[in-house]
């Protein structure tokens, strides 16, 4: 009895898109190779969360499979190349949320997981909790089966360098344009 | 920060956002990213939504979840007024939240009371041109609250009918959007969504 103006439904569409950081950017600084090496990054993980769309995949699995390329990307903050803390480590936090039932799972200061979108996947569909953080967090992954990464994996120069160089300038965390990394 | 917003061809949104924080960060600061409802939202009767910038400001504008309401709201708007001018004013009262199965049984509907997908042909049409205009809206009004707080930063969505959006008052954001209907590009300055489009 609902409202209906002819009979052809709309055809079943997918859609996905990512981002890699949002920030003041200097275009003068940005050299063509640069600009290259984002736009194949972003590229790849564009193609990679498609991908599962395009063959009849879910929603989850194409954010989770757009995400895991560029948290092993060091271009991006996140995973590999994630920025450091005052004290000279990578803190990772992550978040993820199914639109069909409003699950939803975080992880919060983790520091020894490679993906850490898959641990909030996993905190969603295994624990009772929506945000685990720390060091219970890095618990409950090792019994999830997630293998220890060594801090070196996430550690960058870059980052170390942008980090020397706040310190340097006697600047507090939130006195930098932090945004990008 | 990095994010991923998406639909599936069963009508399925999800939302994801993974991070580093920020540089220098210190007394186990936590910004927006692993917040749901700040940095990460997905709701089928709405959007998918994934942050970043200024962790602390879409914290306090509660970002993902702000623009989620607001396009639920206006979704649902929709589809009322366009039962409305279909003259199915009295059957809207009768479907308005729930539905009668043939066994007596009352079955809520799987994605609330008013979903444009029971549209067809050119009222779906309508109906999901107003939801992009909406949902940008959306999403520029709450960067815009965001900026008013002194933060900055962006957003990505997904619509359940299939819009990829934008929206950042930063001079640029890395961001990237394909859909069924033939978009792929991906693109960093402001102003130039398709200029960067590859194959």
């Amino acid at each position: 009895a609902l409202a209906q103006d002819d009979a052809s439904p709309p055809e079943p569409k997918w859609s996905i898109a990512i981002h890699g950081g949002a920030g003041t950017l200097n275009r003068d600084a940005m050299t063509p190779e640069r600009r290259a090496e984002y736009e194949a990054a972003l590229q790849e993980a564009l193609d990679a969360g498609r991908a599962v769309l395009a063959r009849g995949g879910s929603a989850m699995d194409a954010v989770k499979a757009a995400i895991l390329p560029m948290e092993d990307n060091p271009l991006f903050n996140a995973g590999r190349g994630a920025v450091f803390t005052w004290e000279g480590t990578n803190e990772l936090d992550a978040s993820i949320m199914d639109g069909r039932d409003r699950s939803a799972g975080a992880v919060a200061g983790v520091k020894t997981v490679k993906h850490p979108i898959l641990l909030a996947d996993v905190v969603r569909t295994e624990s009772p909790h929506v945000m685990l953080m720390g060091e219970g967090a890095e618990e409950f992954a090792a019994e999830q089966g997630f293998a220890v990464t060594p801090p070196e994996w996430f550690a960058t120069e870059a980052r170390k360098r942008a980090l020397e160089r706040m310190k340097a300038n006697k600047l507090s965390a939130l006195d930098v344009d932090h945004k990008f990394g | 920060t990095v994010g991923a917003v998406a639909l599936d061809m069963e009508g399925n949104l999800a939302a994801g956002t993974s991070t580093g924080g920020m540089t220098g960060k210190r007394w186990g600061r936590v910004g927006d990213a692993p917040v749901i409802g700040a940095g990460t939202y997905a709701d089928n009767r709405a959007c998918a939504v994934s942050a970043t910038g200024w962790g602390e400001y879409f914290l306090r504008v509660g970002v993902a979840h702000e623009i989620c309401t607001r396009l639920r709201m206006e979704r649902d708007a929709i589809v009322r007024n366009q039962r409305l001018m279909q003259g199915l004013a009295l059957s809207v009262a009768a479907a308005d939240l729930k539905e009668q199965h043939p066994s007596g049984e009352v079955l809520h509907h799987e994605y609330g009371p008013y979903d444009i997908r029971q549209f067809k042909g050119k009222a779906w049409q309508t109906a999901a041109q107003k939801v992009e205009r909406i949902a940008q809206k959306a999403a520029d009004a709450v960067m815009a609250d965001v900026a008013e707080l002194g933060g900055d930063g962006g957003v990505i969505l997904v619509t359940p009918e299939g819009h990829a959006i934008f929206s950042f008052n930063t001079s640029g954001m890395y961001r990237g959007r394909a859909t069924s209907e033939g978009v792929n590009e991906v693109a960093i300055f402001g102003g130039e969504d398709k200029a960067s489009a590859t194959p």
